[in-house]
């Protein structure tokens, strides 16, 4: 399952206009200026997948994750941060008898989340449950956050090791 | 667990040295366990050859060879537990311009069947991308374009 | 001892003030002492205020803005301890285009009294500045070649 | 005391013959390929202001600071490593009586250093003293190592309060 689409809505510097990127498979640039929530989409998709860690959202505390308004622009602070992503499931991966899978959440100020799968309610645990069957998770190796790169031009050969023998 | 480990090992190592050998243009690395007996008690170092240069370790090398390195092993590590689509967030910042365009060929080939979302800032990687998106900030308030010849926004 | 201190971060704190508005164009940035009473019990928070954007301490802002305001905290130290010469390397590898060439004009402005040595992979650095040297290596042996409209070398 | 220039003669990546690099004051930019010898140049500056350790310099030892060779080019191991620096002194910061102040350093392949002020043999203590007398030091605030700025992005407010007590 490859991702066709994400939307956000209040979800940390995306204000209350839904944004949406439509996206194919093959190879997409994201370029923009220095803190404009480039990364902050990575953070929606990592989100979205269940990450319960504030800290690599990079955020003080789950409220933090919702937009917190634009005196210049005239916004409040939005109630909720909501993400939704469309995963491709021609490849069926995802066991859901359906060809696209819309998997979302949204978390309120008092911080209580609300995940949804195809427009259903769902439970965290269930969801996640679904979704490792396709090798989709917060914590699989294929989202490389800003600064891995740095981080593993110093990594000692007993790290490096470690590394491998995690993925075993 | 050794068994399956070494298997690991050995896929990992011939994958580094394919993805090194593209992004460099014909160098070479491989990984080599400080302990071959018992892996688990040492370490895995990497030796690193860049085109006419000779073989050394990657701890010695320069700042940019080195990130050439670790973008050739998070490739190599990518075949063995395979993902239907990549999230890459800068991870081009300290590569020179010939490094970032093999980086973004690389990609233009793996991309026939992998999905990969590219974060970057470097010209020579928007300019390979099939689609590119250019993501702004208007007093504090994030938006997205989509924009095939999108200059890198300065 | 708290005296010399306390002159010290003001001095610090009115310098990073001035240099992050050069490098944003408009922002703020300024020191807080998280125990004033006893500044040695506590550490040392900054703000950043980029410009149309709220204030914010720093470590929630973006990597590269994170990057901006450490350029404008060596700036800033700069002043307290002045040399007659600066060597920096890369300090710009994690900026965008337009913090770039700001850096550039801050750096022209500052070289009428300082020299500074720059080593950068950014072509809007290499365009600014007042002379350009290509280091070069073939076989492993490094050369030097002084050019002035050097392309950053791909 | 500015720099106005550098000689770079079997350090590190720089082979047998002498590469110089003439200097302005102003602001010079410095550029090339990944690996091909920008930041060993950095070195250079450190070591002939009289670094001792070889790790800062980015070696595991002194005699790693030697050209080691290169096969290609038909070019043997070097035997000694020397850097040479020529510094202005109009402003007669430095404490000898020449507009022109050259400092040198050599180690050869046992680890020993040779110090020459104005082409004369001198003791590392002598010439450190007389270096620091205009603030000139390998350890000095005005050189700013790769990696400097991404390290800085991510220290603690208590750091940032020792980077400001170390100063005064
Ligand atoms: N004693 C030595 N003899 C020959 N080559 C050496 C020696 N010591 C280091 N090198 C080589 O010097 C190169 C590193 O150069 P340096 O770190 O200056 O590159 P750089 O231009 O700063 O690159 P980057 O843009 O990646 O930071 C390495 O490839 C390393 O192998
Ligand atoms: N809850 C929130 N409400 C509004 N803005 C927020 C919120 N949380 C974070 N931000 C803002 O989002 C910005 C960070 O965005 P992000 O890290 O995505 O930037 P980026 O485009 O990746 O930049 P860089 O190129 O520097 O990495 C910061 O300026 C931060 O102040
Ligand atoms: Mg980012
Ligand atoms: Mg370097």
């Amino acid at each position: 399952p490859y991702i066709k689409k994400i939307e956000l809505k209040g979800f940390k510097s995306f204000g209350p206009q839904t944004v949406k990127v439509a996206l194919d498979k093959g190879f997409t640039a994201i370029t923009g200026p220095n803190g404009s929530g480039k990364t902050n989409i990575v953070d929606a998709v990592l989100f979205a997948l269940g990450e319960l860690s504030t800290r690599r959202l990079r955020a003080e505390n789950a409220a933090k994750l919702i937009f917190h308004g634009s005196e210049k622009a005239g916004l409040e602070r939005a109630k909720k941060a909501k993400v939704v992503i469309q995963f491709d499931n021609t490849d069926g991966r995802i066991p859901v008898d359906t060809t696209t899978v819309t998997v979302s959440r949204e978390v309120h100020r008092n911080g209580q989340s609300v995940y949804r799968l195809n427009g259903r309610r769902i439970s965290r645990t269930h969801i996640l449950e679904v979704l490792s069957v396709a090798g989709l998770s917060s914590t699989s190796q294929n989202i490389i956050m800003q600064g891995t790169i740095t981080r593993l031009t110093e990594i000692s050969p007993t790290e490096r090791r470690k590394i491998i023998e995690d993925l075993v | 667990k050794r068994k399956v480990f070494m298997e690991a090992f050995e896929k990992i190592n011939d994958n580094l040295g394919k993805y090194f050998s593209k992004l460099t243009g014909g160098g070479n690395a491989t990984l080599k366990l400080e302990n071959p007996e018992d892996p688990f008690s040492g370490g895995i170092d990497m030796l690193v050859q860049f085109p006419r240069k000779p073989s050394i370790v990657v701890s010695g090398a320069s700042g940019g060879e080195r990130s050439v390195a670790a973008v050739a092993f998070i490739f190599a590590i990518k075949d063995f537990t395979p993902a239907s689509f990549y999230i890459l967030d800068e991870i081009d910042a300290h590569l020179d311009a010939f490094h970032v365009s093999r980086l973004a060929d690389l990609l233009l080939e793996e991309a026939e069947k992998t999905q990969f979302i590219v974060i970057t800032l470097k010209p020579e990687m928007v300019n390979k991308a099939q689609k590119v998106y250019g993501v702004y900030g208007r007093n504090g308030v994030s938006n997205v374009i989509a924009a095939k010849f999108l200059e890198v926004p300065s």
